[in-house]
């Protein structure tokens, strides 16, 4: 462990937990993509499967439990407590278009051809792009909440710091996961637009609004 | 082993 990656983690929990207090004190999940939500739940689901098989540490484990309760919990208040905030109408983003290349891939790409090798390397894969209806969803509204771009930050900063924490264990350790780094690359990028205009605007008191 | 550890990260 190194404060990178304990900083990642952390802003991941920070994003997780404001985007589960925003739905749950707002009674709103409007601005939301639920699509997003499932991708991350099923990244989760994908990627902890070990939960079963193999102890690492108390934190290790505690976190993923955390993280999957969080993620259902997100996606169940999206689709049935607040079903009627959601805006279905703005979260159109064809995710199939992203699942099933991604699924493809992760069968031609991996470190190992075993059942949990390839869901963990479909889940990194699905990750670095599982943002991407939730941006979709924002160029069409014009706008986000202040709120939902805190959340933004925050998940697009835990992969920035875990790109440190990956320079930090190749200088130190030796270790360097090249599938991990190169997904946390491109899902890290896609966020650069957002962070350009959170810093620019979000973080000079005015509210996010794409060029209208 | 040295594959449980490199799957240590969330």
């Amino acid at each position: 462990m190194n404060i990178f990656r304990l900083t990642g983690d952390l802003s991941h929990l920070a994003a997780i937990i404001i985007l589960l207090l925003k739905i749950w004190k707002t009674r709103s999940c409007a601005g939301i993509s639920g699509k997003s939500q499932i991708l991350f739940a099923l990244v989760f689901t994908t990627r902890y499967l070990d939960l079963l098989t193999s102890f690492i540490s108390l934190y290790n484990t505690s976190m993923k439990f955390i993280y999957i309760g969080c993620a259902y919990a997100t996606v169940y208040m999206i689709y049935a407590k607040f079903k009627a905030t959601y805006d279905g109408n703005h979260d159109t983003f064809r995710v199939e278009f992203l699942v099933v290349p991604i699924g493809g891939l992760a069968f031609l790409v991996n470190h190992d051809f075993s059942p949990l090798e390839i869901l963990w390397t479909f889940s990194i894969y699905l990750e670095s792009v599982a943002i991407l209806p939730q941006l979709f969803m924002i160029s069409k509204t014009g706008e986000a909440e202040t709120i939902t771009t805190h959340y933004l930050f925050f998940l697009g900063l835990y992969r920035a710091l875990y790109l440190m924490n990956w320079i930090w264990r190749f200088y130190f350790e030796g270790f360097f996961d090249m599938i991990a780094i190169v997904a946390g690359v491109v899902q890290t990028i896609l966020y650069c637009d957002f962070f350009y205009l959170y810093v620019t605007k979000v973080l000079k008191g005015k509210k996010l609004s794409l060029p209208a | 082993d040295e594959s449980e550890k490199d799957k240590d990260e969330l």
